[in-house]
């Protein structure tokens, strides 16, 4: 089923994700997969940066690499 | 494939570094 998505990439799930646990941008990339969702590459990095804008989440580097996370 | 996971998370971070 090719055309049937069983993610959506909303600010909500991201939301979710993030309270759960720090995440990177490739971490949450790997969430909202184009397979799954059904947006296109350009379309996740478009929706997923504007979600972060938005969100605007505490950012901490863990191992050398930007972490986000929210707190409820 | 990873490579454009890559690509895809290099997109990310340089439009969220705008953004900070």
């Amino acid at each position: 089923t090719p055309s049937s998505s069983d993610v959506q990439l909303t600010e909500e799930a991201v939301r979710r994700y993030l309270i759960r646990k720090p995440m990177t941008t490739k971490d949450l990339l790997k969430k909202f997969q184009t397979k799954r969702t059904g947006l296109s590459s350009e379309q996740t990095v478009n929706v997923l940066a504007q979600i972060l804008k938005r969100l605007n989440p505490e950012r901490k580097n863990v191992n050398d690499k930007m972490h986000f996370y929210l707190t409820e | 494939s990873s490579s454009e996971a890559d690509e895809m998370a290099a997109a990310l971070d340089a439009e969220l570094n705008d953004f900070m």
